[in-house]
């Protein structure tokens, strides 16, 4: 463990905060995409069934249950709670987003590291953690306005993919036998498609601006 | 250990 490993993690622990207590304190949902939060409970189920078969520590046992847990409550919350509920905007919410579920498994098909059960699924959680913001961009971008809590959830998250690339870099110069080319390529991906988003997120933070997204 | 078995990233 590094420390751009362990301030990714963080990061990502800190985005989910951002955005349970987001939801929690303005029992709101409003410029939240369901359909990413939907595919990230996905993503973390599928990831992490080796909890069953293998142990590696208790901080990642601990942080797998904490991030499939949390995915959990926040789409429950969107979809279950009466209030929460009522600001979800399912019109701004198209994407289609089981096309990405259907492409991401067809690519796990073809392209993993073992042709197992487990790592099949692990594949198809990595690709589709790498597409799983898109519904949220999207809906950002075309609701314009972004409120701040939102914006550094979203923040946050492309933090905690940056700071991963950095760990890759780190563990490659460090680890001899390093080489994960399916996470490292899919990790990159990932992180691009953050790339826009970060550009008007510091143009607003320079100007002291609200965040706003060209539509 | 192999390249495929130290899944030890979130």
């Amino acid at each position: 463990m590094n420390i751009f490993r362990l301030a990714g993690d963080m990061t990502h622990l800190l985005s989910i905060l951002v955005l349970l207590l987001k939801i929690y304190a303005t029992k709101s949902c409003s410029g939240v995409s369901r359909k990413t939060q939907e595919l990230y409970a996905i993503v973390f189920l599928a990831r992490y069934l080796d909890l069953f078969t293998d142990f590696i520590s208790v901080y990642n046992t601990f942080m797998k249950i904490v991030f499939i847990a949390s995915s959990l409550a926040i789409v429950w919350c969107i979809r279950v709670h009466p209030m929460v509920k009522r600001s979800y905007d399912k019109d701004l919410d198209t994407f289609r987003h089981y096309l990405l579920v259907a492409a991401s498994f067809l690519l796990a098909l073809f392209l993993h590291e073992k042709f197992t059960f487990l790592e099949i699924f692990w594949a198809f959680s990595i690709y589709l953690e790498a597409v799983a913001i898109l519904p949220q961009l999207v809906l950002l971008q075309r609701s314009g306005n972004v409120d701040n809590l939102t914006g550094q959830y979203v923040f946050f998250l492309g933090a905690y993919r940056g700071l991963y690339i950095l760990n890759w870099i780190y563990r490659y110069l460090t680890e001899p036998r390093f080489t994960r080319w399916i996470a490292c390529v899919s990790g990159v991906v990932q992180t691009a498609l953050y790339a826009d988003f970060f550009y008007y997120y510091f143009i607003s933070w320079k100007n002291n601006s609200k965040l706003k997204l060209p539509a | 250990s192999s390249i495929t078995d130290a899944k030890d990233e979130l």
